[in-house]
């Protein structure tokens, strides 16, 4: 049901 | 130089067994302010941040700075020799390829040293900016550690709903359904024990259960844990170690489909 974001897609 | 002495020796073995499930390698770099490791797990979804400030240590000196890429699961072996009352001193001459691994016994009649190769490592570091959170939540780090271990049962996924009156955790999955509600303590005797909300905004965000039971290794450094939760960011989950510094993890919430 639910995606699971990377990090990188916060942080840079 | 570089030379770390620590006469409680088993805060490094916790610090390691709060570290060594989610990173494999990781780089201790070392200022004159202390030592910091920053390291994201293999799949990039969370983060370890660990600060160990150079006057917590007992012996403190670095003349230059210098990064030690470490096997986590040979440091971990390493420190395991150490006794839980052991004093232990890491230190590394300049440019070193190895670093030692000292450990005393406390009447000093037993001395162990271990050295240990240092990797190159090439990893990523994240900038993390300060940022002020919608709702940070203390409360003691062993009824953390339940909840996620308890709510694991349910499903892959944990709920944590943030409002003024409390915080839920909740989880869903084949057998049913389990939620878990804290209220904020009302008169707060020992602070340890206590659950304290500070909210501007109520937050609800989902998390995996596998990262935050990989979070609460780092139970035995802290009676109390930090979570910190803003909407569409990744929650912090703090731990203080006393007098010398924190252990950090942050985990991308998950999003919906």
């Amino acid at each position: 049901c639910c995606i699971q974001p990377i990090l990188h897609q916060y942080y840079i | 130089m570089f030379e770390a002495r620590l006469l409680r020796g088993s805060i490094l073995k916790k610090v390691l067994e709060a570290i060594k499930d989610l990173l494999t390698q990781a780089t201790f770099d070392c200022d004159d302010s202390g030592i910091q490791l920053q390291a994201m797990d293999n799949s990039h979804v969370s983060l370890v941040s660990l600060q160990l400030r150079a006057d917590g240590f007992d012996k403190y000196r670095c003349d230059r700075n210098i990064s030690m890429g470490m096997n986590l699961n040979s440091v971990a072996k390493i420190l395991k020799c150490a006794g839980d009352k052991d004093t232990v001193t890491m230190k590394a001459q300049d440019n070193a390829d190895t670093v030692t691994f000292v450990f005393e016994s406390p009447n000093q009649e037993k001395v162990s040293d271990y050295e240990m190769k240092l990797m190159n490592l090439d990893l990523e570091h994240l900038g993390i900016p300060e940022t002020e959170y919608s709702c940070t939540i203390r409360m003691p780090s062993a009824e953390f550690a339940r909840i996620c271990r308890d709510l694991s049962q349910f499903g892959d996924s944990m709920v944590i709903a943030c409002t003024k009156e409390g915080v839920k955790f909740s989880a869903t999955g084949e057998i049913g359904s389990a939620n878990i509600k804290l209220a904020q303590t009302a008169s707060v005797d020992k602070e340890e024990e206590a659950v304290i909300i500070e909210m501007d905004e109520p937050v609800t965000l989902t998390f995996a259960c596998q990262y935050l039971n990989y979070f609460t290794k780092a139970t035995s450094l802290s009676p109390q844990v930090q979570l910190s939760m803003s909407a569409d960011v990744p929650l912090v989950v703090e731990y203080r170690i006393q007098d010398i510094g924190h252990i950090r993890y942050y985990l991308a919430p998950k999003i919906e489909d």
